[in-house]
């Protein structure tokens, strides 16, 4: 999957990959004093296109607040809402809008759902639909956290411990390998690193496009942008 | 490779064709077995057609990719090498159906290079048949050599032959070749010595060109359609039509610069496509050089007396004196519409004008924008202009143009002994008109990005594609209408198209390479637009430009306004060396000469490697 931190107030942005084999599950935020933890779990092509190298994707994601007693499971299938022992299903094929008194839920038929935490966190998961025949695609999903500054300073995870900003300084600007592309050298957690200019997309607002958004790529599954190791972010289930 | 101590490992040519999309992979691996560096090149030829998707060079175990750029932003980054003096190009034409691409790279002592060109082109149906065209000069002999092509089409396989220039009977039994209902194998691996002149010589046999030819099955009278992953193709060619009957006006130069063996194979030409005619047919002929002749004022039926009349007019047609490509055409227009408007014509047949010369036009209107106008008013839609290029002292674009402005097509012919059979050849494909007026369509809330649908006319033997995007990528249905004049009566093929399961129609095929059809509708896409460029207005060719750019570079195509940048590896004596692969056009083909050799270019860049664009 591809992990991209905006800062819209430098209007800049971090991007790196995060690769490992289909069906790991990654910690995306853990935030212990709010009692939020939100897992995705990734899956890979149905088959290897022979011109490529294997891709992940988020095939689901566990989504827990501990303290309103909510689960959810989203997956590409459906998405399973648990409050306090109550079990409710939807369907991506729903357009449907559910206010609660913890939580309210949209489904955009076939798009993506978008969850409101009362007094905590907002976020999107977008649906990408591939063509069911597709030889080597399936169905995936993405996570766009809407707003999080009501989070902890404790909030972590490959996500999370980007909430509350990140101090990092680009300089040195030199030509990289694709002249299209600069490197330069970035100081960012006591370390300095070589990125390259480059963009992800974002399909919140243009599901089959995307909207190109430029980004400073740290290289080797974001070593040196994220504390520790992608091993570390690493949880045995999506709770 | 011309070097001796440098060992030709492996060729290998892979093509896979997926209904009627050809993806063909070059490899080519060679080992230096001298002591000191030596230079290796790699040329291929590839069809003029075939737009160049990739490019790579692996020197021990580092991997050089070319990378499609923007023209101008290719050219503006190396145009200190251009303005040196060296010409900037790794594509260069080669012959009538081909274009060379040719690198060359230093490699060290007992080092070894791989080199992939990976390009892809849409196959033409032309006189019934598709054809893949592989051409193979090794010019040494190959350890491992083997070409190897897989055809997929989903409406079954009629017929399939494989031959080539260079099988001699020997080498014959070892062109493989397994056809079942939808899938085709062909294999030609020769070993060393199958591949040696004679047992004891170096020289090799494997030197010319290499054809595939097949053609499908048409069942159903509306064509095929496939939907794939939000895309669709329709092909388009019903048979047992009866032909239409034909108007037809020979526009021919006589202009000086048609003397001698030009003028003597037009006869030959000529005569051989009255033989041709119909009865049912009507024709003309109008001769020009500074002035405008006609053989009769009007059409006239081709009956035999007429034809041996007309035979006898052709032998008698002699050339001198400027060039009025202006007035004449008119005057052919002129003589169909009056055939028209009179009714000495049947209704349901199909008018056109058959233009050949081997000039620019300087007598009367010589603007050549101000005659493309002329002829388009003139013309109003009602009929159709082909244009024969002879030689190349024509300027081919100015008649491509004016033939697709007037639904038509352009050919060069090439000054050869084989003239007479390219005027010929040309003439059979354009002659047989089975359909006029050929609509496709879809409903507008389910489709977009649709390729050209309507066509004024498909020839017996060819085939009409029409591509598109589907609004929903979900969407397993397509509705159509395709609408047509035939000889009899109007054609009305109403229908549904839905996705068919390639699992099930290949089960056993592990790989069909990826978004081919998504491929085809982006490479008919781009030729239309490149189309649109050439004969649109002002602002369509520049919304033209914009899409055919983008649609380039988002499929990697080198055309016409993309470049593709090969970075070689440093060497001491080389700090950096910079190519440009362009696709040329037809114009540029025409000033390049035959025999170019390549040039480097030398820039300050480093290898290119791409990254970050993992979407």
């Amino acid at each position: 999957p591809h992990f991209i931190i905006e800062f819209a107030d430098q209007n800049d942005a971090l991007c790196f990959n995060i690769n490992d084999k289909p069906g790991t599950i990654f910690n995306l935020i853990k935030d212990p004093l709010i009692g939020i933890i939100v897992n995705g779990q990734t899956i890979g092509d149905k088959k290897i296109d022979p011109e490529n190298t294997m891709n992940t994707y988020f095939g689901s994601f566990g989504i827990v607040h501990a303290k309103f007693g909510i689960r959810l499971v989203v997956t590409t299938q459906d998405i399973l809402v648990s409050e306090k022992g109550k079990q409710s299903k939807l369907f991506w094929s729903d357009n449907i809008s559910i206010k609660g008194s913890n939580m309210d839920l949209h489904v955009a038929k076939d798009r993506s759902l978008t969850v409101t935490l009362r007094n905590s966190v907002k976020f999107v998961i977008v649906l990408h639909k591939v063509w069911k025949k597709h030889p080597y695609h399936q169905d995936f999903l993405g996570f766009y956290t809407l707003d999080s500054h009501l989070f902890s300073q404790r909030v972590h995870g490959l996500l999370g411990q980007f909430f509350h900003g990140i101090t990092f300084e680009v300089s040195d600007m030199f030509k990289g390998k694709d002249p299209d592309k600069p490197d330069a050298t970035m100081f960012v957690k006591g370390h300095n690193l070589t990125v390259t200019r480059g963009w992800q997309k974002d399909f919140r607002k243009d599901l089959k496009k995307g909207e190109n958004v430029p980004c400073w790529f740290v290289h080797k599954n974001g070593t040196g942008l994220i504390d520790g190791e992608i091993e570390d972010y690493i949880v045995s289930g999506l709770f | 490779v011309s070097v001796s101590e440098i060992e030709l490992q492996n060729v290998k040519i892979n093509c896979m064709v997926t209904s009627r999309f050809a993806h063909t992979v070059m490899t080519s691996m060679a080992l230096n077995k001298a002591n000191v560096s030596q230079e290796v090149f790699f040329d291929v030829e590839l069809p003029k057609t075939a737009f160049i998707t990739n490019f790579s060079m692996e020197i021990n175990g580092n991997t050089y990719v070319g990378v499609v750029k923007e023209k101008e932003k290719a050219k503006k980054q190396y145009e200190a090498a251009v303005s040196s003096g060296k010409t900037a190009g790794l594509v260069k034409a080669s012959g009538r159906k081909m274009e060379k691409f040719s690198v060359s790279v230093n490699i060290a002592a007992n080092s070894n290079i791989t080199f992939t060109l990976t390009f892809e082109e849409l196959l033409q149906r032309r006189l019934g048949k598709y054809e893949l065209m592989i051409r193979v000069k090794p010019k040494q002999l190959v350890q491992n050599f083997e070409i190897v092509a897989d055809v997929f089409e989903p409406q079954g396989i009629t017929f399939l032959n494989a031959h080539g220039t260079f099988i001699t009977n020997e080498l014959l039994p070892l062109v493989e070749k397994t056809v079942t209902d939808k899938r085709a194998h062909v294999s030609f691996s020769p070993t060393l010595d199958q591949q040696r002149k004679c047992p004891d010589c170096d020289g090799t046999l494997i030197d010319g060109d290499f054809f595939i030819n097949y053609d499908v099955n048409r069942e159903d009278m509306f064509g095929n359609i496939q939907i794939v992953n939000g895309y669709f193709v329709h092909f388009f060619a019903p048979a047992d039509f009866p032909k239409l009957p034909k108007n037809v006006v020979f526009v021919i130069d006589r202009s000086g610069s048609m003397s001698g063996t030009k003028m003597h194979q037009t006869h030959e030409g000529l005569k051989t496509i009255l033989n041709e005619l119909h009865e049912e047919d009507h024709f003309g002929f109008v001769t020009f050089s500074g002035d405008v002749k006609a053989w009769k004022p009007s059409l006239t039926t081709a009956t035999k007396e007429n034809l041996k009349n007309a035979e006898a007019f052709v032998e008698t047609i002699t050339a001198s004196g400027l060039t009025n490509i202006n007035d004449a055409v008119l005057f052919a227009v002129k003589m169909l519409k009056d055939a028209m408007n009179k009714k000495t014509v049947p209704e349901n047949s199909a008018s056109m004008i058959i233009l050949l010369t081997d000039g620019n036009p300087n007598e009367g209107e010589s603007n050549i924008q101000s005659i493309q106008n002329n002829v388009k008013n003139a013309i109003g839609g009602e009929m159709t202009l082909f244009c024969l290029g002879f030689g190349y002292d024509v300027s081919y674009t100015f008649l491509d143009v004016m033939a697709k402005q007037n639904n038509g097509l352009a050919r060069r012919i090439y000054e050869g002994s084989d003239a007479v059979v390219q005027l010929q050849g040309f003439y059979d494909e354009i002659a047989n008109v089975l359909l006029s007026d050929v609509n496709f369509q879809y409903p507008e809330n389910s489709v977009n990005s649709l390729t050209g649908s309507k066509f004024k006319q498909l020839f017996n033997g060819s085939e009409i594609v029409v591509a598109g995007r589907l609004n929903d990528n979900m969407m397993n249905d397509l509705p159509f209408e395709v609408t047509a004049q035939s000889v009899e009566k109007d054609l009305v093929f109403v229908g549904n198209a839905t996705a068919q399961d390639w699992k099930t129609i290949f089960p056993d095929q592990e790989y069909i390479f990826g978004d081919f059809t998504e491929h085809l509708w982006a490479y008919l896409t781009i030729q239309n637009l490149l189309d649109k460029i050439e004969k649109g207005s002002p602002e369509e060719k520049i919304k033209a430009t914009e899409d055919a750019l983008e649609l380039s570079l988002k499929y990697n195509f080198v055309t016409p306004l993309t470049s593709m940048v090969v970075t070689k590896p440093e060497t001491e004596e080389n700090p950096e060396d910079t190519f440009i692969a362009d696709k040329l056009t037809e114009d540029q083909r025409r000033h390049v000469p035959q025999a170019a050799g390549v040039t480097l270019q030398r820039t300050y860049t480093s290898s290119v490697t791409n990254w970050v664009d993992s979407d």
